[in-house]
């Protein structure tokens, strides 16, 4: 288990700081192996935003917390990746340059990943291959409203 | 592996059947608030086994199941089907398509089926065990959650094997 | 104080299930005062989107959350404007057709309170009359980059 | 009543001289994220007097202190200045602009100002009691925070005099 966990964690970690630097065009973030009074293992998150001191989590704005949570998510599926993953509203948070930079590195794991987004932002959308519009009624129910295939140009 | 088909009929706002195909690559899932997009992520959880109704915005099995509204009466229960390819034969069973279904009535019932056959939720949460539950639906508003748990909770994301 | 406290709730209540409806364009929304079992009077909220039934605040979705808070602060705003409120992206989790409710309606209570709004939001920007541009330098350092006086159109 | 001008210096990641002049209406504060936009709220809730340092994303004083960076060196004192409006008397000081200012120093000690003069933080208190702090910032993330109480504690939006 512990062999297992560390092989692991070695290549999420080198993962992670890779694409952290994808996501924040520069900086540097680390994970660590803590160990907690019980001897238990744990593990810490260290981000630098480009330009700023290493700082606690809690300093990090809105938006950055969003993208170093992404950059983890996105480094784990590159080590093991899940056969799907459903994403909803990851990036409301987010600006318009750090969006585009999540849709470019999604569509890079999109080949080992199937990924379904829910989004309101229009970058986001521009880089699925499919559409579902969803519409709720007088009636109070849900229902698919278009589907737009790949082949296809949005309306 | 992958996710080829989900099908709900009486799951929260989706009253009737409806039927989302999934090709791989990036599906968008777009729609004004309160249209039922989260409904949708949170029909997936639930077919894998989701247990806590507390992270499917309920408290019991009857918050799943269509309430009703001003032109249409309650549902008795609520279904939802997840279809999975497994050509590659990653998931532990001898079929190329393995289709989850969970079934939930007002008694607080629930049933599971896999490719039709009755299961227990025991058997759903082995074949899906592979799929890396800790990360395969982040929900709403819980993109950072990780950042806020302690270091010790963290392991869970690192254990999954490949 | 509960003579004072009567009067105000009673005005709230009314302003409430008023900006409900205007922003969600339909559906009801009320304030209820509820008494615990301490005897401590509390305010519960009702909330019911257009075409549903009245349901748990719970099952609201992010943006119907969002909405209805918004409509509650206004609600209190028009019964006791106060001088100034300072807003950190409120629009956030809302659609399109939201957003541009909810500046209509900021605009509307912008005579007798003073809005300073953060946002990423296109339609919450166009309703400002002020514009400050915020940038962070290579050092850490934010800055101020740039302020659209009134008269002048955006670049 | 209104708010003039907000001056920062020192304060989170505003290490130079900055000055915010607000105008009636509607101003709109934009930029990337990470650039300092929620500091500056941060920045009016805490001249006018908040205490919880949880609330303003940090632990203690020297949290909100510029803490320097790769290219320049933390600066020892944070200083906001709130700059109102009083022309219709409605803040209980015969001026008819109000100025209050909050300092900080690494030591941990916090000095309050009015007009330059020194005061003390119940002085703060009194004179912004009736701008309903409920209300006057709400954080980021936290604008459904009221939905997420337990109706006793929804009382203090109510209770705020005219
Ligand atoms: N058991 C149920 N029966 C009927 N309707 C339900 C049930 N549970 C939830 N709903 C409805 O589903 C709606 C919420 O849907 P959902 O959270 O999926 O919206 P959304 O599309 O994600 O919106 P947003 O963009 O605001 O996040 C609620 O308005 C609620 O009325
Ligand atoms: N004491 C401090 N000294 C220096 N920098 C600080 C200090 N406290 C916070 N910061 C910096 O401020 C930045 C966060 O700023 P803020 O939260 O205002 O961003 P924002 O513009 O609101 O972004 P978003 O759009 O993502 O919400 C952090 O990156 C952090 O480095
Ligand atoms: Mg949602
Ligand atoms: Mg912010």
């Amino acid at each position: 288990m512990a062999e297992e966990f560390n092989r692991t964690f070695g290549e999420v970690a080198a993962a992670f700081e890779a694409t952290f630097t994808t996501l924040f065009g520069g900086g540097k973030a680390k994970l660590l192996q803590v160990q907690d009074d019980d001897g238990a293992t744990g593990v810490d998150i260290l981000a630098q935003p480009p330009g700023k001191r290493l700082q606690s989590l809690a300093l990090l704005s809105g938006g950055e917390r969003a993208l170093t949570a992404v950059a983890l998510l996105f480094a784990i599926l590159k080590v093991n990746p899940s056969p799907f993953c459903i994403l909803d509203e990851v990036d409301a948070a987010l600006d318009e340059a750090n969006v585009v930079r999540v849709r470019d590195e999604l569509k890079a794991l999109a080949d080992r990943t199937q990924f379904v987004v829910v989004t309101h932002n229009r970058a986001t959308i521009e880089g699925a291959d499919t559409l579902y519009g969803i519409t709720m009624g007088d009636d109070g129910v849900s229902r698919v409203l278009s589907l737009r295939l790949p082949a296809e140009a949005p309306a | 592996t992958r996710l080829k088909r989900l099908e709900l009929h009486g799951f929260k706002s989706f009253a009737t059947p409806t039927t989302f195909v999934f090709d791989p690559g990036i599906t968008a899932i777009i729609g004004p608030n309160g249209s039922g997009k989260s409904n949708i992520a949170e029909a997936v959880r639930w077919a894998l086994g989701e247990q806590s109704y507390a992270s499917l915005r309920g408290r019991r099995t009857e918050d799943v199941i269509f309430a009703g509204s001003a032109a249409r009466a309650p549902l008795g229960m609520a279904e939802v089907s997840l279809t999975l390819d497994n050509e590659s034969g990653d998931l532990p069973l001898p079929f190329s398509e393995i289709t989850i279904t969970r079934r939930a009535y007002r008694s607080g019932e629930n049933q599971y089926f896999i490719n039709g056959a009755r299961v227990r939720l025991k058997d759903v949460l082995q074949v899906t065990a592979s799929l890396g539950q800790a990360y395969t639906v982040i929900g709403q508003g819980l993109v950072d959650a990780v950042l806020s748990q302690r270091p010790e909770e963290r392991r869970g994301l690192f254990e999954h094997a490949a």
